[in-house]
């Protein structure tokens, strides 16, 4: 069965879209067939893959809105990795969709639509914020993974993103559950990143947990370590295994890419 | 008269809320009066000052709802500077206002009640969108200042806010000009950052900006480079002036303070 995963953080700048990209890309290496689904109203995602998705053809946006298929709007990037792009108009979907008839289940509906696809994994970008379009990644998605950088803030994020995340399990998709959390842009040397990092391992690893959705969760041992060859790569369309191979950028999304398999392949 | 300056910049993580925290501090030792706003949902100013703004106190959503004026809802920080916080209902308030009788100018109307307040600078720090949130300051606002992080789409991204900016000013609000941009995390040694430097400078410094609001724009001299003390300063509830005086940090939002004085003073 395929397996869903949104990669949300409502802080900005954290390195959901560099994960999303790398973490598809590492997937796919292993022949495995993903998806990536731009859910950003500022494209960076179909982007970085040159795709200046022009009004015409058929985006995200119509896929929401119930006029397109995942199928039609998916565009192929190599033998095991498509991307369902997103255009400028994203960012009024929220005024459209709202009030609409089960707006929150546009996503889902239309990833069961497209079961017969040969994917493996769905990676679902997320603009940052906790919005609607949230809430519809959130409401089709079996698993979540959260980026973080260690930011002082970064534990009172994490809560209200968790608190959301509860609520939508809750009331919308009851299969949700968190996968993990992945530092990014790690970088060891400071004294704010160690502190911060210590309060959220410890706070997976405790048993208080019990029956929310991020009781099985982990901060992932594979770290991303701050590497500007992640920064590059995007200018060039490329993924960062086929800009740089030997960057530390490329063997830290190596590593995610087998961690985040061992977890899901065995259930 | 008081400028109201929007502080924005819908790609996260570039620096919009230490910019507002750090030009509002720096702005406020020259004994000017300054009144922050928190508009942006994550409460991450307001969370700089220690400020947990419990739900009972009134913030920035009970301003914008119109229920309280700016004078009840602001918190003074020292003697020259305050703030309007902002508290997590703000996630929701884009479907609250919706549809509301004159939505956009909530903001406006509620700075234009509070005139009689001693202040010279109003800052507003914006969320990492485009959506109502952000319409509402930049129809409040007199100027705006754009973060910028050199990434391989921040010309796009700023393309699309200052087309944003140009619709504002030309259907809600005539007066809305662009002050500058000011380069962020500023690290020297990446060609990347060169590049993209090289064509925000060449965009401002062309002659076919003439009848657009950002015509007199320009990028601002002081550069902010990337410095931990910066990051490090928030979790101390100072601003980096207070936190370490002696750091590059203080020193660039020192140099920003008095090129937007020098930029707004001879008007
Ligand atoms: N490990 C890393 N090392 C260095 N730079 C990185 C790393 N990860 C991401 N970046 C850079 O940091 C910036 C932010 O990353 P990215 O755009 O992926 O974040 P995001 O969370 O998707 O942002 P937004 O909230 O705007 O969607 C980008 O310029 C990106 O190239
Ligand atoms: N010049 C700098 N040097 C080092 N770190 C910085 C600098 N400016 C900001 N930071 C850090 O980078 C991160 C992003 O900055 P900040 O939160 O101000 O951006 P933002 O644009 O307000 O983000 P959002 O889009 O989520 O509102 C924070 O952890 C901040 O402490
Ligand atoms: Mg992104
Ligand atoms: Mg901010």
């Amino acid at each position: 069965a395929v397996k869903t995963i949104a990669v949300i953080n409502q802080k900005g700048g954290v390195g959901k879209t560099t994960t999303v990209a790398n973490l598809g890309a590492g997937l796919a290496r292993q022949q495995r067939g993903v998806c990536l689904v731009d859910l950003d109203s500022q494209s960076h995602l179909s982007l970085q893959f040159n795709l200046e998705a022009d009004d015409d053809a058929p985006s995200v946006y119509d896929v929401l809105a119930g006029d397109v298929t995942i199928s039609t709007a998916a565009e192929r990037l190599d033998a095991h990795l498509c991307i369902v792009p997103a255009t400028a108009d994203m960012a009024s979907i929220d005024m459209d969709l709202a009030g609409q008839n089960n707006w929150q289940y546009r996503l889902r509906d239309s990833l069961i639509a497209a079961r017969h696809l040969p994917l493996e994994f769905v990676l679902i970008d997320c603009p940052p914020a906790l919005g609607l379009v949230t809430v519809n990644a959130l409401a089709a998605a079996d698993e979540v993974i959260i980026p973080l950088q260690p930011h002082f803030l970064a534990m009172q994020g994490l809560a209200r993103l968790l608190e959301t995340i509860r609520e939508v399990r809750d009331h919308l998709n009851p299969r949700l559950t968190v996968l993990g959390v992945v530092l990014c842009m790690y970088e060891t040397v400071t004294r704010l990143g160690r502190d911060v990092v210590d309060d959220v391992r410890e706070f997976f690893a405790s048993d208080a947990n019990g029956e929310t959705p991020w009781a099985g969760a982990t901060v992932f041992d594979s770290v991303i370590r701050r590497n500007i060859r992640l920064a590059e790569c995007p200018s060039h369309g490329l993924s960062i295994f086929d800009y740089d191979a030997r960057s530390n950028g490329a063997a830290d999304y190596a590593a995610l890419s087998r961690e985040v398999l061992q977890r899901l392949d065995t259930g």
